[in-house]
């Protein structure tokens, strides 16, 4: 799979979404 | 006649790959083999896997006497509620934990030796309408739970001595949750599927719901067995137990799908199906082999990168598989039957 058909990757996507989601 | 039909869906034959038997293991008393898992077990200074069966009203606990010979140690007798499944703790030494209930699980109980008291006991961990359990590394146990009006999504982190040391309340979807798997590599991840055939992903240390992410419609009611994070994608093995056999690609037995948590999108990387004709029933997988006893009493394995079926153990003049489980560390694969038999292969 390529990122195109799966939008921009980030290897830190835990971290990452652990900052931006609710308590 | 099984082993014939078979042969096809395994293209280059069972080669390396295939299993190896090494041993037998006969519970004479049971009387309806319910589940069989493997456990690190300490005694005397030694570690060694042991055997755990389980019918519905006894779990026992088998240890390797002599090279092909195992023998009981202990059966812990259960006969309130039937055990439902023995529920698997990665790297955990002398704990079995069982699930009991009827149709869904009404209780977790763990069972263990007590060097305090010199006897075998067990010890009540959770109960309610429990939807999903997991364990996972470090002792610890996450299960869905449901009332009327809530969900509740929790990790306990279980003690030696049978009790719980630590709680974590995780942040529940709004859709009924059936089935965990842990992410390789990645202590703090944990993700689930839903009742709405999603993918949700939590924080274990934040019990933060990090993200939900749709499967698609083509394979209803999809249950999570594993997931590896690579490269900053999740890939996670699905196995789908109502699917329809299509006239294309057969019937799904496992599929990987590669999400990116960022983005919520997914996309199909691998499809594992089963031999043409007979349905699936439970899977296991462990690491990237998947194996799952077939409606033919037949059991199928797949290595799950590859995506294609590698052995198959058919049903014999002895009786059909009803059970087929992977031993703890790859210590290889237990299939047992109905009567109490179980036999131990390596792959």
């Amino acid at each position: 799979c390529s990122e195109s058909d799966l939008g921009p990757i980030s290897l830190n996507w835990f971290e990452e979404l652990s900052a931006e989601a609710p308590p | 006649d099984v082993a014939e039909q078979l042969t096809p869906v395994l293209p280059d034959g069972p080669g390396e790959e295939s299993l190896q038997f090494v041993s037998e293991l006969k519970d004479s008393s049971c009387s309806g083999a319910v589940d069989v898992s493997t456990v690190w077990w300490a005694a005397a200074g030694h570690r060694e896997l042991r055997v755990v069966t389980a019918s519905e009203s006894a779990v026992s606990l088998w240890q390797p006497l002599a090279p092909d010979c195992w023998g009981k140690v202990y059966t812990w007798h259960l006969r309130e509620i039937p055990v439902i499944q023995i529920v698997p703790l990665p790297d955990t030494c002398n704990l079995v934990c069982v699930a009991l209930g009827e149709l869904e699980i009404g209780e977790i109980r763990l069972l263990l030796y007590s060097s305090e008291t010199d006897s075998f006991e067990h010890s009540l961990v959770k109960t309610g309408n429990i939807k999903a359990v997991v364990g996972l590394k470090d002792q610890r146990l996450v299960s869905s739970s449901r009332t009327m009006q809530e969900q509740q999504v929790e990790m306990v982190s279980l003690s030696e001595t049978g009790g719980s040391k630590d709680k974590q309340t995780l942040m529940p979807p709004e859709e009924t949750v059936t089935a965990f798997a842990e992410v390789e590599g990645m202590r703090e991840a944990l993700v689930g599927t839903t009742a709405g055939n999603s993918v949700v992903v939590w924080n274990l240390k934040t019990g933060q719901l990090l993200r939900k992410m749709h499967i698609g419609y083509s394979y209803p009611a999809s249950i999570c067995h594993r997931a590896y994070s690579d490269s900053g994608l999740l890939f996670v093995v699905l196995s789908h137990p109502h699917a329809k056999e299509s006239e294309s690609c057969g019937s799904p037995a496992f599929r990987v799908v590669a999400f990116n948590p960022r983005t919520g999108r997914s996309a199909g990387v691998m499809f594992c199906c089963l031999p043409p004709g007979p349905a699936g029933r439970r899977g296991d997988v462990w690491d990237t082999a998947g194996a799952a006893v077939l409606t033919s009493g037949a059991v199928a394995v797949w290595d799950l990168l590859r995506g294609r079926c590698t052995a198959v153990l058919p049903a014999g003049p002895a009786g059909r598989w009803a059970l087929a489980r992977w031993a703890s560390g790859g210590a290889g694969l237990l299939a047992g039957r109905c009567n109490g038999t179980v036999h131990l292969y390596r792959y």
